[in-house]
């Protein structure tokens, strides 16, 4: 695994999240529920929590969106780049940016939101892309339908551990 | 003759190279220059740290293997630097 550099993290173990836009891919509620199921993986392996906010800002914002969209990272049409994230702080830092240009599905068809959202809210949460191929955190988007339901890499859990320490219960 | 495995090298490959180590390795867009002999030093040792971090075999040469996993969708965060 690796963190950002400098290995920035949350100062707090209450996060608030927002999910700001939605794709037409799927309905609402699906993509609600993926990206519920999606922060569920790292509050299972960390003392982290998550709450939903519908207004204002959140320390994450989870937004969908095509081409050049106000970061300085473009996304690129269909395949290649399928989304990206920042690591945790103020702003723009720790949101979630999806591109509209994929066709998300939640089966094995299509780019899988929930497997490609519990990557990316990693990189919200701090960490950086690991080299194990195995890990949620390998940078190449592999689905299989094993994956309907993540098991994170003992690396994965390293990583984030390094970061926020194990569950407090 | 291509030897057995590399891949022609045309323009589409060596651009798709470019930009991918641009977008997730850290070369540098100044490198440019280099680009056009892929045998250069800065260019080889470029697509060995790609081939080294993504898990394939590092031959510093843009091989089939190494041009598939480039097609292949990925997260756009990079993979070195800040």
């Amino acid at each position: 695994f690796s963190t950002f550099p400098g290995s920035p993290k949350w100062r707090k173990n209450h996060i608030s999240y927002r999910i700001v836009n939605y794709t037409l891919d799927l309905p609402r509620e699906s993509v609600d529920s993926a990206i519920e199921r999606a922060l569920k993986v790292w509050e299972e392996v960390t003392p982290l929590t998550f709450s939903r906010i519908s207004e204002g800002e959140a320390d994450i914002m989870i937004s969908f969106a095509v081409g050049e969209h106000g970061d300085f990272y473009p996304f690129d049409g269909v395949g290649q780049s399928l989304a990206h994230a920042y690591p945790p702080g103020p702003g723009f830092y720790g949101d979630a940016h999806f591109d509209d240009d994929e066709k998300w599905s939640l089966g094995p068809s299509g780019t899988n939101l929930f497997l490609v959202a519990a990557h990316e809210l990693g990189h919200s949460l701090g960490l950086f892309h690991s080299n194990n191929k195995e890990s949620l955190m390998y940078p190449v988007y592999r689905f299989s339908t094993s994956q309907a339901n993540i098991r994170l890499s003992q690396d994965d859990i390293e990583g984030i551990q390094s970061l926020y320490a194990r569950p407090s219960s | 003759y291509p030897l057995h495995g590399a891949v022609r090298q045309d323009h589409s490959t060596m651009d798709l190279a470019q930009q991918y180590l641009e977008k997730y390795y850290n070369f540098r867009k100044n490198e440019k220059q280099f680009f056009k002999r892929k045998d250069s030093s800065p260019v080889v040792k470029k697509i060995e740290e790609m081939q080294k971090f993504l898990g394939l075999e590092m031959t510093g040469k843009l091989d089939s293997n190494t041009v598939e996993m480039m097609h292949k969708p990925r997260c756009g965060v990079p993979d070195v630097g800040g």
